[in-house]
């Protein structure tokens, strides 16, 4: 999965 | 990660702590909405889905553990806990959550970032997270009468979002293409839903008095 993909947050 | 969000985190961790606390010590979940909980055991399921999938730090999968441990077991004690479920008060705590949570997931299949399962259900628990403590807001006026733990626990959960608009307002400053304009705007919304309980709150600890909400 490409980085904007992942949620980084809580 | 910045110090708003740090900060943000461990409020929402104190939130639950508190909660934890009262319920495992005193044994009691009066005044204790179950239908919050059971929204924030949905919201952390729904939003946790990549928990296995996409590692992002060790921070990032301690929280989503601790978080969704902690939600679920809260049911649990509330639901079947030979003592604690004798205090719950099912009579006063009406709320139909269940009509909350429809309108949330055809929002998330309509205004989402993507559409794809694991987006949907992450954007499905982002607007049910703004909405998840309206059964405890709406139990804490029927009554009235307010305890210091559970005081607490709202006032934390109210204090962990705001903490996260700071944090957001930072990154757009500090990250070039950080918008996420569906995540602002549901964070925005659950802070204001929290606004009047925060001024009652911040009247009796100014007052010393003991917190109580208008009918």
């Amino acid at each position: 999965t490409d980085e904007s993909d992942v949620h980084d947050e809580l | 990660m910045n110090i708003f969000r740090l900060a943000g985190d461990m409020t929402h961790l104190a939130s639950v702590l508190v909660l934890l606390l009262k319920i495992h010590t005193i044994k009691s979940c009066a005044g204790i909405s179950l239908k919050t909980q059971e929204l924030y055991a949905l919201v952390f399921a729904t939003r946790y889905l990549d928990l296995f999938t996409d590692y992002i730090s060790l921070y990032n999968t301690l929280m989503k553990l601790i978080f969704l441990v902690s939600s679920f077991s809260i049911v649990w004690y509330i639901r079947h806990h030979k003592i604690v479920r004798r205090s719950y008060d099912k009579d006063q705590d009406t709320f139909r959550h269940y009509f909350l949570v429809l309108p949330c997931f055809l929002l998330a299949l309509v205004i989402n970032e993507k559409f794809t399962v694991k987006e949907i259900m992450w954007t499905f628990s982002l607007y049910l997270e703004a909405v998840a403590i309206l059964p405890q807001l709406v139990l804490l006026q029927r009554t009235r009468n307010i305890d210091n733990l559970t005081g607490q626990y709202v006032f934390l959960l109210g204090a962990y979002r705001s903490l996260y608009i700071l944090n957001w307002i930072y990154r757009y400053f500090t990250e070039p293409h950080y918008v996420h304009w569906i995540t602002w705007i549901s964070g925005l919304v659950q802070t204001l839903l929290y606004a009047d309980f925060f001024y009652y709150y911040f009247q009796s600890w100014k007052n010393n008095v003991k917190l109580e909400l208008p009918a």
